[in-house]
């Protein structure tokens, strides 16, 4: 079973300047850390639940947290995988999706089946892709769009 | 010499082909030009002086000198251009580097900075700093918000309530920013978003300026106890900030909705797919 109770208390305790401001001890910015990261765990579990109750499927959700740095083991590895963009915001939003990917061409498919653009980047002066669509996401609500690997097609090069 | 350009429908920024520094913003849509230079600066960490022992530290920002240093005066560059985004790489030294970015139908530039591991090999704390330099009159004023909420004018060596003797020109003239930082000469517009709470500024008029990382070696004596040199991943910075140019009267409509959409952001969730039926009962 999922909570969101120990986040929910992480966030109140780093509600205190020393998390976010640099003015506290080493020790001490580490176990903010550890709270955060503890409490984000059964989270996840409860974003889980609750997006296979909302969707129908049950599946075995992953969270990349490393997106930011452009890691993410799924993406990185998988043939296919299919990409959950919730909104939080009251009005819907277009928001281009970006994810590490390997050296390969993907199909990139909206909820209802339909080809929509998407584009292989690689980063300059590292050998890492990044794969770019588009995603239409309703008012607080999600989109679940599939994506998956072409064989034998080559990625066009950007310049 | 060739042109360093990246556009969509609303905006074109143009860099300067010689230093890789973004020189130039255009907001097609409005008909706005807007000669800018952004860089990343850093001010020496102050150890104390004869006019006061305090050192920079993990509570107090003081600088000891008034001017930044270069963090570099070019930055290396790399375009890329695809069919769903622009973008310049800029590389500045080993430890600071920037990607500048466009995608189409969007209304604002992004630039994505990495910051770190500082190096105070030297033996000289620093503060790192993105300014971006404009000919705008801003007349001593900017704006920041406070918490999201409401946006206060800032003028710069004075405070609305008391009669200020400014002894610290750069750290005096620093005010939290967090959400958006603002500067205006009343036609048009610079706004610059942030993804976190940062110290922000305008010490010359038509100027901007965010702090992005610092990196000290010396307590400030406040109570830490110690410098405020992290180790582990607090070393890196990688952050966002969000660039806007507008006229005046609709900058507004502009810059809230866009901050709506970088604090309530849309979160991703991944899955193989092939999942079984899943029902509640």
């Amino acid at each position: 079973s999922g909570d969101s109770a120990p986040l929910n208390e992480a966030m109140a305790v780093l509600q205190h300047h020393d998390a976010v401001s640099g003015t506290s001890r080493q020790h001490v910015a580490n176990d903010y850390a550890r709270q955060l990261s503890e409490g984000w765990r059964p989270c996840e579990v409860l974003m889980s639940n609750a997006l296979a109750h909302l969707s129908g499927l049950k599946e075995d959700f992953a969270f990349c947290r490393k997106l930011n740095i452009s890691i993410c083991p799924l993406t990185q590895t998988a043939e296919r995988f299919q990409v959950i963009v919730y909104n939080p915001l009251g009005r819907k939003v277009d928001w281009m999706v970006r994810l590490p990917v390997s050296k390969h061409v993907y199909l990139v498919k909206d909820p209802g089946g339909k080809i929509v653009p998407s584009d292989v980047v690689t980063i300059p002066s590292s050998d890492s892709q990044e794969l770019l669509f588009s995603a239409l996401v309703p008012a607080v609500g999600f989109s679940i769009y599939s994506v998956s690997q072409m064989p034998n097609q080559r990625p066009q090069k950007s310049w | 010499s060739r042109d360093l350009v990246i556009q969509n429908e609303y905006l074109r920024a143009r860099f300067d082909p010689n230093t890789g520094l973004l020189m130039e913003l255009e907001n097609l849509e409005q008909n706005l030009l807007l000669p800018v230079r952004q860089a990343f600066y850093w001010y020496n960490a102050s150890t104390g002086n004869n006019l006061s022992s305090q050192a920079s530290g993990a509570y107090i920002f003081r600088p000891n000198q008034n001017k930044p240093l270069f963090v570099s005066h070019w930055a290396q560059t790399h375009l890329v251009k695809a069919s769903l985004v622009q973008e310049v790489h800029q590389n500045f030294s080993a430890w600071c580097s920037q990607v500048v970015r466009l995608y189409p139908r969007q209304r604002h530039l992004e630039l994505e900075w990495t910051v770190g591991p500082i190096p105070v090999g030297d033996g000289w704390g620093k503060e790192v700093i993105s300014r971006f330099d404009t000919a705008l009159a801003t007349r001593g004023l900017f704006y920041t918000d406070s918490n999201g909420r409401e946006i206060l004018e800032r003028r710069r060596n004075y405070r609305p309530t008391w009669k200020l003797n400014q002894t610290e020109p750069v750290a005096g003239n620093y005010y939290p920013v967090n959400s958006r930082i603002y500067i205006t000469d009343g036609n048009m517009q610079l706004t610059v978003l942030t993804d976190r709470s940062q110290g922000g500024s305008s010490l010359r008029d038509g100027s901007l300026e965010l702090m992005v990382h610092r990196r000290l070696l010396k307590d400030d004596a406040r109570g830490v106890g110690e410098p405020l040199n992290k180790e582990g991943s607090g070393l890196w910075v990688r952050g966002r900030h969000l660039v806007l140019l507008d006229k005046k009267e609709t900058a507004a409509a502009r810059h809230r909705l866009q901050a709506e959409m970088e604090v309530l952001a849309p979160q991703v969730v991944l899955a193989q797919g092939g999942g079984a039926r899943y029902r509640l009962e």
